[in-house]
């Protein structure tokens, strides 16, 4: 492990080398050993220098393709103004490589990186689709640093066929666990922009990630929003120093700014707890993010503190993310249970929206019933609304336990009068609290006296588990002891002390889809009888978490399906065909399909390569149908050229 | 709410054709399209191209569209548009 890497620009790497205090405290988590090893990164954007003397060596082809021109490379396309720096400079900042001499280091500088090249050209809800669910199983991160236009008057979001990539990918992708989508939360703060106006930063799939400068400050181009989770550094005004990254044509610069620059910081710290524990779900990590960051010295008028103690702010979520308590917590963190999602229609009726109107409904969080929360996480309002002046109306919730959250505050550029057109909302401050009791929906006209609306339809989404996560214990090391016998491949046949053995590692739980058990080992011709394995297996492919492999064994549910408590099998929409199908050859293809959880933990823990299955996904046309039947975000187009 | 803004459809589409590649590959030869692969790993969503289509246009493909609907092993279509994203 490296602890103080050599490379000349490190000593300008502000955010991470313990200048800025408090700092990103990476070298905290690479002082545990870590440092990405095994984990996957993806970067969509346009393109990757492959051949960077700083990335070759972390370069994964696997990770790759270019869906501009539908070939395995996604080197950038060349120009004079050098417009196509973006997603090498992105790919620097995880994964560049440590004491090679040249530039400075990635966050995660063992990891391996990919690049998508897809925003070189025509972009349609295909490309972006296709991009984000490139080698679900191979891949474990993606860093995203675009979307809608940050122009303050876009309200604009993934396609149809992307938010299905977004589902794919959190029920199926990484073995089941969940692919990490991390995502910039937007520039658009001089133009006043909120970044719940962007499908991308607010669908519960996405970690969205916003900005700071080295002095706490909030960045003239920083967007507030309520779905923002965390907080890195980047650049400030012109005197605040910058990011360092690879750069094209085998360069480095110490100017990549924005938002951009901020969530590859913190997709490469994600790297590292995911080496810390590769058996974390993505929603696992949002829960370690939230308890991860902290508002430090970061500077704001609106830091508030919400229904279970914790400060939270519209510029920066729970605030600065740390890495080494982001690691220390991952080793620890015991599984979260499965989502749940209760629905309560509010409103249906077009009610006319007034200067200021609250609308309050009393929720039992869906009690009594097997979607039943108790700990909330992410909480969405959609909302069918006209209004005279779009941008004039701000729109507020608060909970039960009185967390008031902005979902959008005004945007003076947003004159449209096409008001919005079931728009989900997203808020991340509700974080952990009760859901029960009363939910009010404040709209409020902050602008031209005469406007006018009518709100057509409300409906409040809750998700969450049926835990209460304030009152959960610490859990054990995950990886609490260490392997003492491996087999010819690596795989752990031993371990020291009473822990599970899973692929490669020992572990002090099974983590979900995995059930725990002990196997007899039969003694070979001149061996004395091991004592009995304590080993993970996996759970049918129906199941969350079971008791044993059999589709009757499950004992929670995907959040496809229910759990029948008596059969002990998950009803959902799934075909007779789901069961997944293993096949222990090496993927033959760029984009092999869905695999086993088992194979795809191996390839983590192992770095080899992925090993391939198959599994049937819920027919897209049933999901699709029902879409259609129901209006779904507006699409706002722009002129061309902007 | 009609959009502010018309959409630009592009030459491509999506299609959901649950018999696989072979029989986009036939859809694709009959029509004139090319076969850009699957958008999904399970193989039932294809990216289609067709080089005989203006790549912006403010109006969807009526041919096409018509091709599409009537056959019965396409479950579902779409005619691409335009997104505007931006780096950040």
């Amino acid at each position: 492990s490296v602890v103080v890497p050599t490379d000349p620009w490190f000593s300008k790497q502000w955010y991470m080398n313990s200048e800025a205090q408090p700092d990103l405290s990476i070298l905290q988590a690479w002082s545990q050993g870590l440092s990405g090893q095994g984990i996957v990164v993806s970067v969509l954007d346009d393109g990757i220098e492959k051949d960077h003397p700083d990335l070759w060596a972390n370069y994964d082809p696997l990770a790759s393709y270019d869906f501009n021109d539908y070939d395995p490379d996604p080197q950038p396309r060349y120009t004079p103004s050098k417009e196509n720096r973006h997603g090498t400079r992105c790919a620097g900042e995880v994964a560049a490589m440590a004491n090679n001499g040249f530039c400075g280091v990635g966050v995660a500088f063992n990891a391996r990186i990919g690049g998508v090249r897809m925003l070189d050209g025509t972009i349609t809800d295909v490309i972006e689709a296709q991009s984000l669910s490139l080698q679900p199983q191979h891949i474990h991160i993606y860093s995203a640093s675009w979307g809608p236009e940050d122009d303050g008057r876009t309200v604009d979001g993934p396609g149809i066929l992307t938010r299905e990539a977004f589902r794919r990918g959190v029920t199926k992708g990484r073995g089941g666990l969940g692919t990490l989508f991390i995502w910039a939360s937007g520039n658009g703060g001089l133009h006043y922009d909120n970044c719940n106006c962007d499908g991308y930063t607010n669908s519960i799939h996405t970690l969205s990630v916003g900005s700071t400068t080295q002095q706490g400050r909030v960045p003239w181009y920083s967007e507030a929003c309520a779905s923002t989770l965390t907080t890195t550094y980047s650049s400030g005004v012109a005197t605040d120093p910058q990011i360092v990254t690879t750069d094209l044509h085998h360069g480095c610069t110490d100017q990549h700014t924005g938002t951009s620059a901020s969530a590859p910081l913190a997709a490469g710290m994600i790297a590292l707890a995911l080496e810390a524990n590769p058996f974390l779900t993505w929603r696992d990590m949002q829960h370690l993010v939230v308890r991860a960051s902290k508002p430090a010295h970061l500077q704001a008028e609106d830091w508030r503190t919400n229904g279970v103690g914790r400060q939270v702010s519209h510029h920066y979520g729970y605030g600065l993310l740390d890495a080494g308590l982001l690691v220390d917590t991952a080793r620890t963190w015991l599984p979260t249970q499965p989502q749940r999602k209760c629905a309560v229609r509010v409103q249906s009726r077009p009610t006319p929206i007034l200067p200021l109107i609250y609308i309050r409904e009393n929720v039992s969080a869906c009690a009594g019933l097997h979607n039943s929360i108790r700990s909330l996480e992410h909480v969405q309002a959609q909302l069918t609304l006209s209004y005279s002046r779009r941008g004039d109306l701000e729109i507020s919730l608060t909970s039960p336990m009185g967390t008031r959250s902005t979902l959008v505050a005004i945007r003076p550029l947003d004159v449209s009068t096409e008001g919005y057109n079931n728009w989900v909302f997203m808020s991340t401050h509700f974080w952990d609290e009760n859901p029960q009791g009363v939910w009010t929906l404040g709209l409020e006209n902050k602008g031209y006296y005469f406007n006018t609306g009518t709100l057509y339809r409300y409906t409040l989404l809750l998700y969450g588990t049926a835990e209460d996560m304030t009152a959960r214990p610490t859990g054990p090391q995950v990886t609490s002891s260490a392997c003492v016998q491996r087999d010819t491949e690596g795989l752990c046949q031993a371990c020291d002390g009473p822990a599970y053995i899973l692929g490669q590692l020992c572990l002090a739980y099974c983590p979900p889809r995995f059930f725990n058990h002990t196997r007899l080992v039969t003694a070979g011709p001149g061996h004395t009888a091991a004592p009995a394995l304590r080993v993970c297996s996996s759970c049918h492919a129906s199941c969350y978490t079971c008791r044993g492999g059999s589709p009757r064994d499950c004992t929670s549910c995907p959040p496809s399906s229910t759990l029948d408590q008596q059969q002990g099998s998950c009803m959902g929409p799934t075909t007779p065909d789901s069961r997944p199908r293993l096949r222990a050859a090496a993927c033959p293809h760029h984009r092999c399909p869905a695999s086993a959880m088992v194979l795809s933990l191996l390839a983590v823990t192992l770095g080899g390569p992925v090993l391939c299955g198959m599994s049937m996904d819920l027919p897209l046309y049933a999901w699709l149908s029902r879409a259609r039947a129901t209006p779904t975000k507006p699409q706002v187009w722009l002129p061309a050229g902007t | 709410w009609a959009p502010v803004r018309a959409p630009i459809y592009v030459s491509s589409w999506a299609v959901q054709v649950s018999q696989g590649n072979r029989e986009v590959e036939r859809l694709a030869r009959k029509f004139g399209f090319v076969n850009l692969g699957p958008i999904f790993p399970d193989g039932q969503y294809f990216h289609l191209r067709h080089r005989g289509v203006v790549q912006q246009s403010l109006t969807p493909h009526w041919g096409h569209r018509l091709h599409l609907k009537k056959n019965p092993k396409v479950q579902w279509f779409q005619q691409q548009t335009l997104q505007r994203r931006v780096k950040r």
